[in-house]
């Protein structure tokens, strides 16, 4: 089932973000990533801003996956 | 504008960090 593989992916990639476990993502922890990641704080900014629905400053796996979900064009949590 | 920024990020940005991230994961065992 490609969703079920999609949703165990984005977990995956939800915790390389999510360093110390809090089951969340901030804009700080997505800045933290340039050092690992080939993109500048202001890139990783507007990834965490296209990323986050509700805009309460706190990035959940359900955003998280629903916005790899569009990148990769499969429809999840509808 | 704020909007604007956003609008701004695009899919490249985007599709740069999943890039980014999923090699990552690959990248190590």
């Amino acid at each position: 089932d490609v969703q079920v593989e999609m949703l165990e992916k984005a977990r995956e990639l939800f915790q390389l973000c999510d360093k110390e476990e809090k089951g969340f993502i901030t804009k700080l922890d997505m800045q933290r990533l340039q050092s690992e990641l080939p993109l500048t704080p202001e890139q990783l900014e507007a990834v965490f801003e296209s990323l986050e629905q509700d805009n309460n400053g706190y990035l959940t796996p359900v955003e998280f996956s629903m916005g790899l979900g569009k990148f990769i064009g499969i429809e999840l949590y509808q | 504008d704020p909007n604007m920024k956003a609008g701004a990020t695009s899919e490249g940005v985007l599709a740069n960090f999943f890039n980014s991230l999923l090699s990552k994961k690959t990248g190590s065992p």
